[in-house]
């Protein structure tokens, strides 16, 4: 069973065109093994990016460097599985 | 586990597997012999029956609304408020004008596991698994993206050619069991005169174009359509949904479901993007399906009721 330890979910928010492609050209990065659940839209709609642990640092330092504002929407997205799984389980019962 | 008697004591407000959700589609088609029965449209790649929940009251061939839910197999919120859909309609024929008025015209077909292989692998395997389950010839990775496998602008921007991509579109339109087996029944069929397909997470309710910046030919209706339906929605708990065509409010997407039935000439052709409203993404808690669902309900009451007084 695939796991998820450490894989965070960011919320991306760009201020201009320009750093909305910057954040698009995340998407070529394949080496991140990035998975988007909300793909680039527009400037006012976030970009979500699960984000596995081994790229989580280079990945915001990508963003640092180039001012783009990011939050954490989810900390660490196994936990968060292992929550549902839980209640899958203790409701079955 | 306690295995629900009827679908009375079926409990909507968790997630279930793929197994506890085909026991549930046989026990609404025996507990409503004279308004649901089960069409097996085809198959998925691994074998698993693909079921459509048919709600009619008579006639024969009569005009029939589409709602599909989990083509994308990781959005569970979408499955589980496709299984509520399905009890809703049996409750509410009989009691709510509308939906009596509708039943009494109208054939309603559902299909609520459209990727079941994916479904399945999401319990057993990857929570995050989102595409079908068929291996692609050349590649170690697996599995088509079903709403980009459509032929309809199928192959160009807005999809990927890499089999290893969430948006990869397939060898050749139609190459999925998934999605040919819809594309077959709704050619026979031939009567659809609304199409609705649900996907999680943004909150959008959205028409076609997906492949082309041309704007559809009804669009001032689809668009004031969508309207109706997402202030509906947004009465019940507030949650705000954008509206719009497919290419102008999210991104250029070829190969998908709605413009294919749009150009199948299905007028009433959307994609609902339901909750997350803010930050569980596709892990939204099973205590927000029911609300989800019944917000939901409203918006496609207006789409349903629409096309039922707008015949064509």
């Amino acid at each position: 069973k695939e796991t998820f330890e450490g894989h965070q979910v960011l919320r991306i928010v760009a201020k201009d065109d320009v750093q909305l492609s910057l954040i698009k050209d995340l998407e070529d990065m394949i080496e991140f093994e990035l998975d988007f659940w909300r793909g680039v839209t527009d400037v006012a709609t976030p970009v979500d990016i699960r984000v596995p642990m081994h790229s989580l640092q280079s990945v915001k330092i990508y963003l640092e460097t180039q001012d783009v504002e990011y939050s954490i929407m989810i900390e660490d997205l196994q936990v968060l599985l292992d929550e549902e799984q839980e209640e899958m389980e203790s409701a079955a019962r | 586990v306690a295995e629900p008697r009827n679908t009375d004591s079926f409990d909507f407000s968790r997630y279930h597997s793929i197994s506890e959700i085909y026991s549930f589609q046989d026990m609404l088609v025996a507990e409503n012999p004279n308004l649901v029965s089960k069409v097996v449209i085809g198959q998925s790649y691994e074998g698993r029956p693909l079921n459509v929940l048919k709600f009619s009251t008579g006639g024969t061939n009569r005009p029939a609304i589409w709602i599909d839910t989990g083509i994308h197999s990781r959005e569970w919120v979408t499955q589980a408020s496709g299984t509520w859909f399905a009890k809703k309609i049996v409750t509410d024929y009989g009691r709510d004008p509308a939906v009596t008025a509708i039943l009494n015209k109208m054939d309603i077909f559902l299909e609520i596991v459209t990727n079941p292989d994916g479904y399945f692998y999401t319990h057993t395997s990857n929570r995050m698994w989102r595409k079908t389950r068929k291996p692609n010839s050349g590649s170690s990775c697996v599995g088509v993206d079903p709403n980009r496998n459509w032929d309809a602008g199928f192959g160009g921007p807005g999809a990927s050619s890499n089999p290893c991509s969430e948006t990869y579109r397939g060898p050749r339109a139609h190459s999925e069991s998934e999605v040919k087996s819809i594309v077959d029944f709704v050619k026979s069929h031939g009567n659809f005169k609304a199409f609705i397909s649900i996907h999680s997470y943004s909150q959008m309710l959205l028409y076609p174009y997906g492949y082309t910046t041309t704007p559809a030919k009804d669009q001032a209706e689809l668009h004031n359509l969508a309207q109706r339906a997402i202030t509906d929605l947004a009465s019940l708990y507030g949650t705000r949904y954008r509206f719009g065509s497919i290419i102008n409010t999210i991104y250029q997407a070829s190969g998908g479901t709605i413009d294919w039935t749009y150009n199948q000439g299905i007028k009433y052709s959307y994609t609902f993007e339901l909750r997350d409203t803010g930050r569980y993404g596709f892990i939204l808690p099973a205590n927000q399906i029911i609300p989800t669902a019944e917000e939901t309900w409203l918006a496609l009451m207006d789409i349903m009721d629409h096309t039922f007084k707008n015949p064509y």
